[in-house]
């Protein structure tokens, strides 16, 4: 089972 | 008081075109330098990152930063009002920033269509993309890339893609069955827009969902060429250059449960 991973996790918040 | 003016208007109409089926509303952040969105889908797995430098429009002022703040399906539908080969000019009051003036002029400036969107208030976080160097590096026709992610569609909802020395491969698994293209790199010196170049420092294997990567290859019209950049465990980037700036897709990679 694979699931999509969430975007913001990778790049940083401000 | 801002004011852009793009001789090659049909170039925005591309470009909405190819942010409205990710994105619903998101902040033109327009200053000195251009014109800069940056937006999540609303699911949180991708994201879009686009710029126009101001040098590509004639002429541009922007006396202080804005942030508009746009419903682009409404855009979409205003901007189908111009013509490909339109002129397009963009404005905004600093007083009254509550909407955006359009311009469509036609080549032979007999025909000038003037059109105003209402601005909203959108909250969004903008969050900062570190530079990264990727293992893989792929500059390859956009629409060979088009048509293999519409080709593998038939097969899996997602596909993998493997990149090692002068090879890269693009593998589907579903019910039905399975498929695979692979690409080896190619240099024609005719007609370099139509060869495969890739630069690699490691193999690697990902994996990612197709939905997302059709919705990338709207970009497609906006250049002959995409380049693909691949990282283990980090987000695909899937760049389209323009003279005047770039569309940036950014695709978290599917991990395993």
């Amino acid at each position: 089972l694979y699931y999509q991973d969430a975007i913001d996790k990778y790049f940083e918040r401000p | 008081m801002f004011e852009a003016r793009l001789i090659q208007g049909g170039l925005l109409k591309k470009l909405l075109e190819s942010v409205k089926e990710l994105v619903t509303d998101a902040n033109f952040d327009c200053s000195e330098s251009g014109i800069a969105l940056q937006a999540m889908d609303n699911s949180h797995v991708a994201l879009v990152s686009l710029l126009l430098r101001s040098e590509g429009f004639d002429p541009y002022r922007c006396d202080r930063g804005f942030s508009l703040g746009v419903n682009l399906n409404s855009l979409n539908k205003i901007l189908k009002c111009a013509g490909n080969d339109d002129i397009i000019t963009l404005r905004a009051d600093d007083n009254s920033a509550d909407s955006l003036s359009l311009s469509f002029e036609n080549p032979n400036n007999d025909r000038i269509g003037e059109y105003e969107l209402k601005l909203m208030d959108i909250d969004q976080e903008h969050l900062s993309i570190p530079e990264t160097d990727y293992d893989a590096t792929i500059i390859m026709p956009s629409a060979e890339f088009q048509r293999i992610c519409r080709d593998l569609t038939v097969v899996s909802e997602s596909v993998t893609i493997d990149v090692s020395k002068d090879t890269i491969k693009f593998t589907a698994e579903g019910e039905l069955g399975s498929g695979n293209i692979k690409l080896k790199s190619t240099s024609s010196i005719d007609k370099p827009e139509e060869s495969v170049n890739i630069e690699l420092g490691q193999d690697v294997s990902l994996q990612f969902s197709l939905k997302y990567l059709m919705n990338f290859t709207k970009g497609t019209p906006l250049s002959e060429q995409v380049i693909l950049c691949l990282s283990e465990k980090m987000p695909l980037l899937v760049e389209y250059k323009m003279d005047i700036g770039y569309i940036r897709y950014y695709l978290a990679p599917k991990i395993g449960d």
